[in-house]
């Protein structure tokens, strides 16, 4: 269902989220924080991975998606042993965005 | 694109992919297993080594004629501090002549090498500007803390580094010999199971049983051969394959210790406890919002089969059972291994063997005593490992285990340790 570099995704997104909340900060300015506050050596992968991912983690997060779902769209995660794992309590409508997260994964280019 | 296949995201990739190799020093220019740099296997897991340039010059080496030596007369040539000469008598001869030095040598797993997420890198609430500065040295490390370990700790904990006094056997082996200072080696291997211990002893120690010290190698393989991230007990190690292999890694050091040596055997760990104390509690992923504990966690490390340890960490009672008895199996096989004359004769030219009887309810029930929490001694990250203080009290009861029931493994007192300390100071440190 994607291994480490999936629960390395989901917990860094969910943390990033997170930061966004308590700071009463957009994602996006999250996400910058969070680089800022790494050694020098690892600011520039950080910087890499947010531009290759961050728009659409910014686009999911303001859609009110969880970390998990994130992590499910952009391919990070996937379902492929037929169960969804979650990290993070799930919504209600989990089926439903988790669908809709799968059709993200297949359509988007990152 | 997977994160790996991002330019700028390579040198991270390939550095974590090289912690699967011969887990000796990186930087290590006379190629001698020792090194001056801290991570990367070096310092922080071996002996510093003060001579990068000479191979013969190395922690845990013979000074002595016997192995072509002078006595350090004029060189440390076993980096323990003692050099130079007083009338026609070098120091190490007047001070460690006859005091039977020991160096110790880890064998095992991510226990043995304190493996350790700070905690604060997951709770957004206690993550600031200077949380992640000390990444560059801990992902170099693998997540590990050989320095604070019970067996090979040697470094205070101080700032962001878990907090409480580091114990070790290495620390109370020089305390009881200062002229034991640096011959320490982890080979400690997140992950590592029985089957690793002869590779373990093949490439990654150094000792040579002509020109170096005896030494207590510590077998400490307490988990991963019944854990895994397998539900079921089909990929846990059958006690037939558990015995070959430690055997065959009692055969390969058999080779390469020298005589006077001691082994010790460490039991597997009894993990059910875990269950227990942790399930309910927060992680610290959760902590904003309260809504995520440690048996969500184990349920979704399960689910993406990368748990360290599905058969202890499970909300399956069975599951749990069935992993103990299959520990307590695995650890009878250490124990008649120990007492078994047949196999101990086969070594007993080289080294004699102990079965270590301390226990993690032994560790639990000290830790209740002294007024702490259990969920304390355990890793918040991960839930299953022990923390600093855990690693400290696993080498207190060892060490006193050992002072009553083997005390021929530990050594005699130096009588020169003041007299070290005066002339040497701190022996060139760390």
């Amino acid at each position: 269902n994607g291994g480490v570099p999936c629960a390395v995704c989901t917990l860094l997104t969910g943390l990033v989220g997170q930061l966004a909340e308590i700071h009463n900060e957009t994602v996006a300015d999250s996400m910058a924080r969070f680089c800022s506050y790494l050694p020098a050596s690892y600011q520039t992968p950080c910087a890499a991975l947010v531009k290759t991912y961050g728009p659409t983690i910014i686009d999911l997060y303001e859609d009110h998606e969880t970390a998990d779902m994130i992590c499910l769209a952009i391919g990070i995660c996937n379902t492929s042993s037929g169960t969804r794992c979650h990290a993070f309590p799930e919504p209600a409508d989990a089926e439903e965005r988790a669908n809709r997260a799968l059709k993200i994964a297949a359509t988007k280019s990152f | 694109i997977k994160p790996c296949d991002i330019p700028e995201m390579k040198p991270i990739c390939d550095l974590v992919n090289r912690f699967g190799n011969e887990h000796v020093p990186i930087d290590d220019l006379d190629q001698d297993m020792f090194s001056q740099i801290n991570t990367f296997r070096g310092a922080d897991w071996r002996g510093k080594d003060c001579n990068e340039f000479d191979a013969a010059i190395h922690p845990g080496r013979n000074p002595g004629p016997s192995s072509g030596g002078n006595n350090d007369l004029i060189v440390d040539t076993n980096c323990n501090g003692i050099y130079g000469s007083e009338g026609s008598t070098t120091y190490e001869e007047k001070f460690c002549g006859d005091s039977g030095q020991l160096g110790i040598i880890l064998l095992g797993d991510s226990v043995g090498a304190h493996f350790r997420i700070p905690p604060e890198y997951l709770n957004a609430l206690q993550v600031t500007s200077s949380t992640y500065k000390n990444l560059d040295k801990i992902l170099p490390d693998e997540f590990d803390w050989p320095m604070h370990s019970f067996s090979t700790g040697h470094r205070n904990a101080t700032g962001t580094e878990d907090p409480g006094t580091v114990d070790s056997l290495y620390l109370r082996l020089v305390a009881r010999n200062r002229c034991n200072h640096r011959d320490f080696q982890n080979v400690g291997v997140n992950g590592a199971r029985s089957g690793d211990m002869v590779n373990f002893v093949k490439q990654s120690v150094a000792r040579n049983p002509k020109k170096d010290y005896p030494a207590i190698v510590v077998a400490s393989f307490v988990g991963n051969d019944v854990c895994n991230g397998h539900p079921g007990t089909d990929h846990m190690t059958t006690a037939a394959e558990f015995r070959a292999n430690i055997i065959a890694g009692l055969d390969a050091l058999n080779m390469t210790l020298a005589p006077g040596s001691h082994v010790l055997l460490n039991g597997l760990a009894n993990g059910s406890v875990l269950y227990e104390y942790m399930h309910a509690l927060i992680h610290p992923i959760g902590e904003w919002k309260q809504n995520v504990n440690y048996a969500d966690v184990y349920t979704y490390l399960n689910c993406l089969g990368i748990s360290p340890c599905e058969g202890w960490m499970t909300t399956n009672a069975t599951l749990r059972d069935l992993t103990t008895q299959r520990a307590v199996l695995l650890s009878s096989v250490l124990q008649e291994l120990a007492s078994n004359v047949t196999i101990t004769s086969r070594y007993s030219n080289v080294f004699d063997m102990y079965y270590l009887g301390t226990t993690i309810e032994d560790i639990i029930e000290e830790w209740i005593q002294e007024g702490n929490n259990v969920a304390d001694l355990i890793e918040p990250v991960d839930g299953f490992h022990p923390r600093l203080g855990g690693e400290a009290m696993m080498a207190a009861l060892i060490w006193d285990e050992l002072t009553q029931y083997a005390p021929q493994m530990i050594g005699k007192v130096n009588p020169n340790n003041d007299a070290i300390i005066s002339k040497f100071g701190d022996q060139g440190g760390y």
